[in-house]
């Protein structure tokens, strides 16, 4: 067998270690799991690195404490905006989507971009009018909303502060300017 | 954020990023997920990278096309690319966050510059491994 790799993330930061509670840091542990499971067996069984990209980033979509798809954070209005992309290697070809709402997995939609829309990059409504055109599911908030997210945004919903995925401190909006 | 980046049996790298963005964001900010060569990239020749972390230094600092032009243009390895990138370059800009990269020849870097990065990775030696801090 030819050597294959598969990495995945589940975003940067982390809460303070002893903020960390064993229970919650195996659910963690298992959500990289199933993720990284899924890509590795496509590709042991000699499939494509698109196709277990596209799925261990759906599985992580899926999973709840990531902010992706299910888990994603709410901006300031209290809606959630999601943007994924995607990149095959081999052709160069790429596929991105951003600002769309009601998309299960948005990983998916922007393989679709790549691959059936003749762009490379769509944004908001219209990507979503490309993704029901795709049949690709879809969800209501209720979908997206978790307990954890929406505290989250609770504590900052009234400043000009936001957060990256896993933090307890709050940035300023200033900062990026450098 | 999430990300995977994997090298197939036939020499093929792909890349995948997917968000929801920061908390309390407004009007209608995107950050480098979706951003092809800032937060994905994949070239067969160099490397495919997967970028989580404050998005707008990733996306002036083009960071996941600059990790394969310095492969590509420079002759770096993956380590040096990546660890010049994230431990140099985005450190002296104040840019927070990490990556995932693998070369065309599966190996393998997770370099990050913030206290931590949930991450796994396995090719087809080795065992998989897991892991949330240093």
């Amino acid at each position: 067998m030819k050597k294959y790799a598969i990495a995945i993330h589940g975003g940067a930061g982390t809460i303070l270690r002893h903020l960390m509670f064993t229970e919650k840091e195996n659910m963690y542990k298992q959500g990289l799991q199933d993720a990284i499971t899924i890509g590795e067996q496509i590709l042991k069984m000699g499939g494509s690195s698109l196709d277990a990209v596209e799925s261990s980033v759906s599985s992580l979509e899926n999973f709840p404490l990531f902010n992706a798809g299910k888990g994603a954070v709410f901006t300031n209005k209290g809606t959630h905006e999601m943007d994924a992309s995607i990149m095959d290697g081999l052709t160069l070809e790429a596929g991105a989507v951003c600002g769309v709402s009601n998309i299960k997995n948005p990983v998916q939609l922007a393989r679709l971009i790549k691959e059936k829309s003749g762009h490379v990059f769509l944004s908001g409504p219209d990507a979503e009018a490309f993704a029901h055109k795709m049949s690709l599911p879809t969800a209501g908030p209720e979908y997206f909303y978790t307990q954890e997210r929406f505290n989250q945004w609770q504590e900052v919903k009234e400043t000009d502060s936001y957060q990256l995925d896993h933090t307890d401190k709050k940035e300023n909006s200033e900062k990026k300017f450098g | 954020t999430v990300g995977c980046v994997a090298l197939d049996q036939y020499g093929n790298l792909a890349a995948a990023t997917s968000t929801g963005g920061m908390t309390n964001k407004r009007f209608g900010r995107v950050g480098d997920s979706s951003i092809i060569g800032a937060g994905t990239y994949a070239n067969n020749n160099t490397c495919a990278i997967s970028c989580t972390g404050h998005g707008e230094y990733f996306i002036r600092a083009v960071v996941a096309y600059d990790i394969s032009c310095l492969m590509e243009y420079k002759g770096l390895s993956l380590k040096e690319a990546c660890d010049f990138v994230v431990k140099e370059k985005l450190v002296k800009m104040g840019g927070e966050g990490g990556l995932i990269a693998i070369d065309s020849y599966g190996n393998i870097e997770l370099p990050f510059n913030s206290a931590g990065m949930y991450r796994a990775w396995k090719n087809s030696d080795t065992e998989l491994q897991i892991r949330i801090y240093e």
